[in-house]
C-alpha cells in the first residue's frame, strides 16, 4: 500500500509544469524515504532527476517499493481539477495499475477523487558520478529565467563563463551579440536575492538555450537555483523545493567540432 | 558551430 497526503495541492502541480514539457512520461520510485524521479528528455541530452521527502508530505506510508509508470499529460489533466490550496492524497496499491488522486478543500466541503491509468515504462537509469563542481553559482531564480528568456532571443547557444569577478552569459546570431555580467553581491538583505560564487577554476561552457529555458519553467518552485560547472561535464540547475525537497536538471554541453 | 552532445557521452547508463 503506497499513500502520500501533500496539504498544497499547488506544489505538484508546479512540480509537474516544471517537467512536462521534458518529458512525456514518467517512472516515479516510491519508498518509505519518499518519491524519486529520473528521466532523460527524448533527445537524450537533458536529464530531471527529482526527490520528494517522505518528511515533507503531512503523511506517507509505503509499505513496498512501488514503480509507477505515469503519462505526465494524464497527471496535468487531473492537477488542473484542483486548486493549489486543496489537500491531495495519492494512493496505490501494491502491484497496481491505477492510481487514485483525491482532493479535498480545506474546509471538507468539497472531495473529488481521479483514478488514472499506470503505464510500463522503460526505465533507462544513468549512473551521475559525485562530482567536486569547479563553480557553484547561486542566483535569484527570476533573474536566471529573465536572462536565459532575454538572451535566447539572439541566439539557440548560450555561453556561461564564471571567474572569480562573476558570472557571464553570452550569447550570438544573425542580428548581433549580447552579454549579461553578474557580479557577486556584496550586500543584501535576503539571502535568495544575493548572487554568490564559490569557484576553485575558472570555467566556460555553452549549452542549448531552448533546454534552460525549460528548466526555467521550476522558477515558481524556489527563489533561488544553484548552477554548478566543471569543464567539459554536464551542467546542473538545481531547485530546491521549500520542505519538500528538490529537481536538479543536468544538461550535456556543447562543444566545438 | 558547437554541436550538441548527449548526455551518454559523460554518464554511463546502469
Amino acid at each position: 500500500m503506497f499513500e502520500a497526503r501533500l496539504l498544497k495541492s499547488g506544489q505538484l502541480k508546479k512540480i509537474l509544469e516544471a517537467i512536462k514539457e521534458l518529458l512525456k512520461e514518467a517512472t516515479f520510485d516510491c519508498s518509505d524515504s519518499g518519491i524519486q524521479l529520473q528521466a532523460m528528455d527524448d533527445a537524450h541530452v537533458s536529464l530531471v532527476s527529482m526527490c520528494l521527502k517522505s518528511t515533507g508530505f503531512d503523511k506517507f506510508r509505503c509499505d513496498r517499493n512501488l514503480s509507477m509508470g505515469i503519462n505526465l499529460e494524464s497527471m496535468v489533466k487531473i492537477m488542473k481539477c484542483c486548486s493549489n490550496d486543496d489537500i491531495m492524497t495519492i494512493k496505490a496499491q501494491d502491484n497496481a495499475d491505477t492510481l487514485t488522486i483525491m482532493f479535498e478543500t480545506k474546509n471538507q466541503e468539497k472531495m473529488s477523487d481521479y483514478e488514472m491509468k499506470l503505464m510500463n515504462l522503460d526505465q533507462e537509469h544513468l549512473g551521475i558520478p559525485e562530482t567536486n563542481y569547479s563553480c557553484i553559482i547561486k542566483m535569484p531564480s527570476s533573474e536566471f529565467a529573465r536572462i536565459c528568456r532575454d538572451l535566447s532571443q539572439f541566439g539557440d547557444s548560450l555561453v556561461i563563463a564564471c571567474t572569480k569577478e562573476g558570472v557571464k552569459f553570452s550569447t550570438s546570431g544573425d542580428i548581433g551579440s549580447a552579454n549579461v555580467k553578474l557580479s557577486q553581491t556584496s550586500t543584501f538583505d535576503k539571502e535568495e536575492e544575493g548572487v554568490t560564487i564559490e569557484m576553485t577554476q575558472a570555467v566556460c561552457l555553452t549549452f542549448a538555450c531552448r533546454y534552460l529555458n525549460l528548466f526555467c519553467k521550476a522558477t515558481p518552485l524556489s527563489t533561488q537555483v544553484i548552477l554548478s560547472m566543471s569543464g567539459d561535464v554536464p551542467l546542473v540547475v538545481e531547485y530546491q523545493i521549500e520542505e519538500l525537497g528538490c529537481i536538479r536538471y543536468y544538461l550535456a554541453p556543447k562543444i566545438e567540432e | 558551430t558547437p554541436i550538441q552532445n548527449e548526455l551518454a557521452e559523460f554518464f554511463a547508463l546502469i
